[in-house]
């Protein structure tokens, strides 16, 4: 989700 | 960073620069879907609105603004280009774009991490994304003489997507707390679209013959 680690993947 | 993540933004990178030198060089989209493509800009413009709010580092942000440059230049090529324009298959390219997009968008206000606009957007981006391909598929399934191009490019998006899952494998045993159902679901459902696909081209592939998708 949004602000979390799977946020840095595109 | 991983090595299998690295190794899946390439071939996703790649993928879409062949994509644009088929187009640039050949003048041609001819068996390109313009309705995944458009789907994929959609993708693109739904998941990257973090752009806006949050810093992840430089790597990430020039990534994200690759994607969504070069997934509006192909769409406007193939809409707008006046010679790339009429190699449109336009009559076998028949997808609907609202079959997917409504119920991806549905889906996403029902199934999501957090209730939030930006939120519901990410989830649809992801569950869009893992079936904006369908059009192309069954382009490539109507036209069956695929050219090495349009093959290769399919084959690069199928394999950004499987290092994908080989880099939620690695993160899972090395990152604590890293479990994202709905990241993990959509992306094997999107992987798994590209099976019988993969399934014709490493045939092609080991006969050395030319890619031809059964009707």
């Amino acid at each position: 989700s949004v602000n979390d680690d799977v946020h840095d993947e595109l | 960073m991983n090595i299998f993540r690295l190794a899946g933004d390439m071939t996703h990178l790649a993928s879409v620069l062949v994509l644009l030198l088929k187009i640039h060089t050949i003048k041609s989209c001819a068996g390109i879907s313009l309705k995944t493509q458009e789907l994929y800009a959609l993708v693109f413009a739904t998941r990257y609105l973090d752009l806006f709010t949050d810093y992840i580092s430089l790597y990430n942000t020039l990534m994200k603004l690759i994607f969504l440059v070069s997934s509006f230049s192909i769409v406007w090529y193939i809409r707008h280009h006046k010679i790339v324009r009429r190699s449109y298959d336009k009559d076998q390219d028949t997808f609907r774009h609202y079959f997917l997009v409504l119920p991806c968008f549905l889906l996403a206000l029902v199934i999501n991490e957090k209730f939030t606009v930006k939120e519901i957007m990410w989830t649809f981006s992801l569950y869009l994304e893992a079936v904006a391909i369908l059009p192309q598929l069954v382009l490539l399934q109507r036209t069956r003489n695929i050219d090495n191009l349009t093959g290769q490019y399919v084959f690069l998006l199928g394999a950004y997507r499987s290092l994908y899952i080989l880099n939620w494998i690695y993160r899972y045993f090395t990152e604590p707390h890293y479990v994202h159902w709905i990241t993990w679901i959509s992306g094997l459902v999107q992987t798994l679209l590209y099976a019988d696909f993969f399934y014709y081209y490493f045939q092609s592939w080991k006969n050395n013959v030319k890619l031809e998708l059964p009707a």
